[in-house]
């Protein structure tokens, strides 16, 4: 599951 | 949210407090290279567009604002602060950091998870941020006398993105396997030109 990274991070 | 993470964004944000207080307390940044706090500025207004669209946390909102306002107020007193902009050493702080700015859009525009402009934002952001560094290592070079309070803030920078690699790693094994080809390899870029800073550091 190449999902795209999440973005929750600083 | 992981201890490897928190413990990365903490030291992030001490890095610089630091730096704000060595300006502050001193009314001086020499040894402090402008270029790269100016590349952070970039790094942070490209990546923390989404502040006012996507809420994730609390937390994650007010460190995206500390991190905006603190970058700025650091590029603000290094130009125009009457003190401490006397105090820049502009002829060592020869970085050519355009060139930087330049090659990490191209990349992002041709490595990107998605061809949007939010997606080629944050890789921009990402690649800028792994070099951002270079202009504050050359001048460190250059200068003999690095005092410790600006090394200490290249110090906590580099532990930062070392803590988020291990932060990384502790996702990679609990929550799936999302693609973070873009941050693994930036990320060991940007903490590996630090290796021979933290060299120096420590032998000294």
């Amino acid at each position: 599951d190449c999902l795209s990274a999440p973005k929750d991070e600083l | 949210m992981n201890a490897f993470r928190f413990l990365g964004d903490m030291t992030h944000l001490f890095s610089v407090l630091v730096l704000l207080l060595k300006i502050y307390a001193t009314k001086s940044c020499s040894g402090v290279s402008r270029k790269t706090q100016e590349l952070y500025m970039v790094v942070f207004l490209a990546r923390y567009m989404d502040l006012f669209t996507d809420y994730i946390s609390l937390y994650n909102s007010v460190m995206k604002v500390v991190f905006i306002t603190s970058s700025a107020a650091i590029v603000w007193c290094m130009r125009r602060h009457p003190q401490v902009r006397r105090t820049y050493d502009k002829e060592q702080d020869t970085f050519r950091h355009v060139v930087l700015v330049a090659a990490a859009f191209v990349l992002a525009l041709i490595f990107n998870e998605r061809f949007t402009f939010r997606e080629i934002c944050w890789a921009f952001s990402i690649y800028l941020e792994a070099v951002a560094i270079l202009p504050q290592l050359v001048l460190l070079q250059r200068g003999r006398n690095v005092d410790n309070l600006t090394g200490q803030y290249v110090f906590f920078l580099g532990a930062y993105r070392a803590f988020y690699i291990l932060n990384w790693i502790y996702r990679y094994f609990t929550e799936g396997h999302h693609s973070r080809w873009i941050s693994w390899l930036s990320g060991l870029v940007q903490t590996g030109l630090y290796a021979d800073f933290f060299y120096y550091y420590f032998l000294r």
